[in-house]
């Protein structure tokens, strides 16, 4: 009788191929936060189904990038947030089918949650670190940043879709650092002073989103640098339902998407 | 008549001879780790 196949390895090449097309369907299929990288495969089973077909459950250890899941940038050019910048790890179990060679994701389920606090300030007695997102400070720096630069851009009113991130800094000096998700609305920021309440995000074939960092200075003196960048229209992945945004939506630091 | 040898002694002489220089081979899973371990 022929011997079973060895079983995969977590670092074959198989492996690798499979955990990249899951790591790119959970990419394509989240709806909030930043992307995720690959750092470690957990574990793989590959269950035969008869010729040519095997189920595969795969076990994935991810860490949060610095891009936004909205960003077009490719998830090879987005940097992994570091240990000390406060990282989030993501862990996700996969199930693929592969038929004739070729990998398809027919199910996942994730979950993400920030690094321990306390693991951070036992390395980095002085680095920030992550705040809850509905924290006041964090809600009225970002409000104060949108409203800034609403009253001095020349483009379209940009309306809040999500905070991403949120760090308060008590000393040296209090400081409050945000990052969060913008879509531009059909409202010029002029028409928007007259009527705010009309302005809606763009209708999908034209939508155009952005991604805001913010740092809000206390003390000791007071002071507010917003920076916007907006991505300009991307044509959807047919696959792929273009992200409906339920309005402003808050990421707590433990997230389950499936 | 059945003597009950040491665990030891009994690994010992029942320990399949390894060439010279053998490295086991990794464990398949857990993967390597690609940023860091948290």
């Amino acid at each position: 009788v022929p011997a079973p196949p060895a079983p995969l390895g977590c670092d074959d090449p198989e492996s690798e191929a499979a955990a990249e097309i899951a790591l790119s369907y959970i990419n394509g299929h989240s709806h909030h936060g930043y992307k995720f990288a690959l750092n470690r495969i957990e574990d793989i089973r590959m269950v035969p189904q008869g010729p040519n077909k095997d189920i595969v459950f795969l076990e994935l250890d991810l860490l949060e990038t610095k891009c936004p899941i909205l960003s077009p940038t490719p998830l090879a050019n987005c940097t992994v947030r570091t240990f000390a910048e406060h990282a989030v790890e993501g862990d996700c179990d996969v199930k693929l089918q592969k038929v004739d060679g070729t990998f398809s994701v027919l199910a996942s389920k994730c979950h993400s949650h920030a690094d321990s606090s306390e693991d951070i300030l036992k390395v980095c007695p002085d680095c920030p670190v992550l705040t809850s997102l509905n924290n006041t400070e964090v809600l009225e720096t970002v409000s104060a940043a949108l409203n800034d630069y609403n009253s001095k851009t020349t483009g379209s009113y940009l309306r809040l879709l999500e905070i991403g991130r949120a760090k308060i800094q008590y000393h040296p000096g209090h400081i409050v650092a945000t990052e969060f998700a913008v879509g531009a609305t059909n409202c010029s920021a002029e028409e928007a002073k007259a009527n705010v309440g009309v302005c809606q995000l763009l209708p999908e074939d034209q939508s155009n989103f952005g991604f805001c960092t913010a740092v809000m200075v206390k003390s000791p003196s007071q002071d507010l640098q917003v920076d916007c960048q907006m991505y300009g229209h991307q044509v959807p992945a047919p696959d792929i339902p273009l992200l409906s945004w339920p309005g402003v939506t808050y990421i707590h630091p433990g997230q389950d998407t499936s | 008549s059945l003597t009950k040898r040491a665990v030891a002694e009994a690994a010992q002489h029942d320990k399949v001879p390894r060439p010279v220089g053998f490295v086991p081979p990794p464990p398949p899973c857990p993967g390597r780790i690609r940023h860091f371990d948290i």
